[in-house]
């Protein structure tokens, strides 16, 4: 009795073997070539590989791969290699992967993509850090108020572009010491930031250009009376984007951020960000 | 290998194919 459809069973392949990692890797730069929003990421662990044969010609490669958020923002055009990995202290957040990578002819290409993200349990913080804030919403209210305070600082400082803001992606509120730490993606205008009187008439750059902030804001104490906001951004070169999709976690939120408790669209771009690519393709769910 | 059939040989290290190494730090 011959085996149900022959020769189309799997292989198991070695997790840590060459041809897995390059598999992993080629699958990690097609995630980060196309996430739009929260920070790149970078291949902490293989966890499964099964190498199916693929009719006529070729093997695909189902793989499920643990990764770990860096410090680069999506936007941010520096090569994931050269992006630091999140520390547990900072509040790591970690991605769970599912690929289907085909081989053909030596080149292997992806296929189907889908990850969830998730942030490290608050209790594994405090272990490694007591002291450390916990990711915050991203629309609680003293994270939205150090958002507008540190993006009306730096446009007010700036000689150049008025920027807007295109997402905040990363909050931590450390109540002892009343400060809010924020991170958020912005984007230049065609308004001049000293001149800008009505921002909603200010319109995105047809070239695009973006940049990344971390501000921090301090509210005001009983002893010290005064807020203080300081907040540093970086411009990037203008760019071209590839047609973005998303990278979404169990609750529907990109990766790097924390639940949210609205019921936001899944896998929807923010404002100024392009759509995802309607037909054939690969698929990043 | 060859052993003498009257001296036990110790069982080699078992290769665990996945997962794979870590490369940072579990979570």
């Amino acid at each position: 009795v011959s085996p149900p459809n022959p020769g189309l069973g799997y292989r198991a392949l070695n997790c840590d073997d060459p041809e897995s990692e390059q598999a992993a890797l080629v699958a990690m730069d097609y995630l980060n070539k196309n996430l739009f929003r929260g920070y790149k990421h970078t291949l902490n662990q293989i966890d499964k590989v099964k190498v199916w044969s693929r009719r006529p010609t070729g093997e695909v490669f189902e793989m499920e791969i643990d990764t770990l958020e860096t410090t680069c923002h999506a936007l941010d055009p520096t090569p994931v290699a050269n992006c630091s990995v999140r520390s547990l202290g900072e509040h790591a957040v970690e991605g769970d992967c599912d690929f289907r990578v085909l081989k053909l002819d030596g080149q292997f290409t992806v296929l189907f993509a889908k990850c969830d993200s998730s942030p490290d349990s608050a209790e594994d913080l405090r272990k490694v850090c007591p002291d450390c804030p916990p990711l915050a919403q991203l629309n609680n209210t003293k994270v939205v108020h150090a958002v507008e305070a540190a993006l009306t600082a730096f446009n007010t400082q700036t000689n150049g572009s008025y920027f807007q803001l295109v997402e905040v992606s990363r909050a931590q509120i450390a109540y002892r010491t009343r400060m809010t730490y924020v991170e958020f993606a912005i984007a230049a205008t065609d308004c001049v930031a000293k001149e800008v009187t009505d921002p909603a008439k200010c319109n995105l750059l047809a070239e695009k250009q973006y940049g990344f902030c971390k501000g921090s804001f301090t509210e005001k104490g009983p002893v010290n009376g005064n807020e203080k906001v300081a907040v540093t951004c970086t411009v990037f070169p203008t760019q071209q984007l590839p047609v973005a999709a998303g990278v979404d976690d169990k609750e529907g939120n990109t990766a790097g951020e924390e639940p949210q408790p609205d019921n936001s669209p899944v896998a929807t771009p923010p404002a100024n960000l392009p759509e995802a690519p309607v037909g054939s393709g690969p698929l990043l769910v | 290998n060859v052993a003498q059939p009257s001296v036990a040989v110790a069982p080699g290290p078992v290769v665990q194919p996945c997962p794979g190494r870590i490369r940072h730090f579990k979570i």
